[in-house]
């Protein structure tokens, strides 16, 4: 199964059209380990973009080197996906008993 | 379904089971249709909603054409049951139920959906091969037959927003055709996702307006601040176009080109925190304030005969 340790999910909020084809470019044809979960569109709406552990520090650095402003949606994807487990199990114990 | 969690996230077969206990519990208004198989031949299940009467008009949902978005099926599977209760009680569900049929498919992407129970959460297109490429899947809201290849959309099968080698390329959509087609007496579909608190509607593959945008944007704000009543959740509402992005090969233009005037696509909750990893304690939540935004347009589907 698939895990996501320590990867982040970046609240991306773009200043310009400028910022928005730059963001453009962090796409998953060029980046196949980035994933936007909302893609950049148009002025007034942010994205969000899923970083693997990986790559962060690069698309911190990307995003920091053109004053993209974001912060972080997600510190640890993982960690959300565990609890999400944990809950559904918990769910299917107390129907069981 | 007394024993059925709808505050928890549940696997296909779960839900699948579930189903066919809601079909077993009120057997004179639900019933099963199987409408055709995925890519991985798991059968692709349509809950119908009927009081009788042949070839009504109809009011189609789906949910979860993209897999990841784990709050549209559980949505799907709380507003079936909330349609099957409240027929005989709820005298919206009952107008509705006398004079239309409903029809919800609730897992759209079943391929896609056991793939993100199985092994990747974050799947999001179908399960099917792309020839001359590693990359497995299609987008399925950009394969429809609707501006085809156009902006919003990737000949590349290693992007997200794939859309196929050709319109209808996948089984899954084909199904969806097929079935609304076939049926010929479709008035409204809605395609529900998430995650960005929208309700959009045609165009998407253009910018220019559909020729009954006027009505529809009535419609969608009257349905986005009911929604806001229950718990105050803000949405925007307007072309899919004009509103986010120009996206062509969408579940609504496909609906809209094809003579379904009230084609809508609803993006549920964002609590800014989640995205697509919404806990489950906000399932009902969602389910809850989307109802009545829902609930506006199939009476408004009712009352607008065409």
């Amino acid at each position: 199964k698939k895990t996501f340790v320590g990867d982040q999910v970046l609240h991306i909020t773009p200043r310009d059209e400028e910022q928005i084809t730059l963001l453009r470019l962090l796409d998953d044809q060029t980046h196949p380990e980035v994933n936007y979960w909302r893609h950049p569109s148009i002025l007034g709406h942010p994205a969000d973009l899923l970083v693997p552990s990986s790559r962060l520090q690069e698309i911190k650095g990307f995003l920091d080197s053109h004053n993209i402003s974001y912060s972080t949606m997600i510190e640890d994807v993982q960690k959300l996906l565990d609890e999400e487990m944990k809950t559904m199990i918990k769910s299917r114990r107390t129907r069981s008993s | 379904t007394s024993t059925f969690d709808f505050g928890s996230y549940h696997t296909l077969d779960e839900i699948y089971d579930w189903m066919n206990t809601l079909v077993h519990d009120h057997p004179t208004l639900v019933s099963k249709v199987q409408i055709g198989q995925s890519y991985e031949s798991r059968p692709l299940y349509v809950l119908k909603f009927s009081t009788g009467g042949s070839n009504r008009s109809a009011i189609w949902l789906d949910t979860g054409i993209h897999s990841r978005e784990w709050i549209t099926q559980a949505v799907g599977v709380w507003t079936a049951n909330k349609i099957a209760t409240g027929y005989g009680q709820d005298p919206s569900i009952t107008a509705i139920l006398d004079s239309m049929d409903v029809f919800i498919e609730i897992i759209a992407n079943p391929d896609g959906f056991a793939f993100t129970h199985s092994t990747d959460r974050m799947w999001r297109k179908t399960r099917s091969i792309n020839a001359g490429s590693h990359c497995i899947g299609v987008d399925p809201n950009r394969n429809w037959d609707a501006g085809f290849g156009g902006s919003g959309s990737s000949s590349n099968p290693c992007s997200e927003l794939y859309r196929g080698p050709y319109a209808h390329s996948e089984g899954e959509v084909q199904a969806i055709v097929d079935f609304i087609c076939g049926h010929g007496n479709v008035k409204a579909v809605i395609s529900i996702h998430s995650y960005s608190q929208m309700l959009l509607f045609p165009y998407g593959y253009k910018t220019a307006p559909a020729p009954n945008h006027q009505e529809l944007n009535e419609l969608a704000k009257k349905a986005v601040s009911d929604l806001a009543t229950i718990f105050g959740t803000k949405y925007t509402y307007g072309s899919i176009a004009e509103t986010i992005y120009v996206a062509a090969g969408t579940t609504v233009d496909w609906a809209y080109k094809n003579g379904v005037k009230y084609s809508f696509t609803f993006e549920l909750r964002d609590t800014g925190h989640y995205g697509f990893l919404l806990p489950s304690n906000q399932i009902i939540p969602t389910a809850t304030e989307t109802w009545p935004a829902l609930l506006d347009i199939m009476i408004h589907v009712l009352e607008h005969p065409y």
